[in-house]
């Protein structure tokens, strides 16, 4: 269930998202909607732990998202 | 250039490294050794021999620094980011850079145990990606292991075995 999330936690996960899954810009246009980058970029971030896909910040994602890692980004830019 | 993420591979066998400065948590034969162990993980599986040298550049330069140290992937301080590497390449390629905020140690579980952590750096600089396998070496999320005990991850033989082959010594 997605979880209500401190600024912190947003800014955290932003810049996690930069670094690690090259999250480039906030949004992009497809097919006339509005797509939040921040999502799709959370969603492959799932996908490659075998998290619940749910494109937002849940509790599981910003857990394993604090755990120690290697600074190499988990697929290629 | 970024660190890591690369399907390269060495085109020689032969690599050299070189271990330009050492960490202050643990002492210098310490750290010698776990460097030296964890980059026979990768030659006990494939024909990669690994040469220590003392001056010039290695293909494998090996440094522990802190926050930004000039090549555009900084360090965040303790804990978080541990450390990254760079694919097989000429120039900074194959260098491991190790975040020197964190405390590194040589057997105990508390704090990051440098074997593990180089081991799976000199993947990246041999040229495997992160792996999906939760159990492999090359998962980028850190996780303590007995390292007496330690063997490389069958999914990690394979990935590091596609790019070199195996051991023709054993």
């Amino acid at each position: 269930v997605p979880l209500p999330t401190d600024m912190n936690d947003e800014e955290f996960a932003k810049n996690y998202l930069r670094k690690l899954y090259n999250m480039q810009e906030e949004s992009k246009s497809s097919f006339g909607h509005k797509i939040s980058e921040m999502s799709l970029k959370l969603g492959e971030m799932q996908e490659f732990f075998g998290l619940k896909v749910t494109g937002t910040l849940d509790a599981e994602t910003l857990e394993m998202m604090k755990k120690p890692r290697c600074g190499v980004p988990d697929v290629a830019a | 250039y970024t660190a890591g993420s690369s399907s390269n591979k060495w085109s020689t066998n032969k690599l050299t490294y070189r271990i330009e400065n050492y960490t202050p948590d643990m002492t210098v034969a310490e750290v010698d050794v776990s460097i030296e162990k964890a980059l026979q993980v990768w030659a006990r599986v494939t024909p990669l021999r690994f040469t220590r040298i003392y001056s010039g550049v290695a293909d494998i330069m090996i440094s522990f620094t802190v926050g930004e140290h000039g090549d555009g992937s900084p360090f965040d301080g303790p804990d978080g980011l541990l450390a990254h590497a760079f694919g097989p390449a000429p120039g900074l390629g194959g260098d491991t850079h190790f975040d020197d905020d964190e405390t590194f140690t040589f057997k105990s579980s508390n704090g990051y145990n440098l074997f593990l952590v180089a081991a799976h750096e000199f993947g990246h600089a041999l040229g495997l990606d992160h792996s999906r396998d939760p159990g492999a070496l090359m998962n980028g999320i850190y996780t303590y292991r007995d390292v007496d005990s330690f063997v490389l991850p069958q999914d990690d033989v394979n990935h590091i075995q596609a790019l070199y082959g195996s051991n023709p010594e054993l």
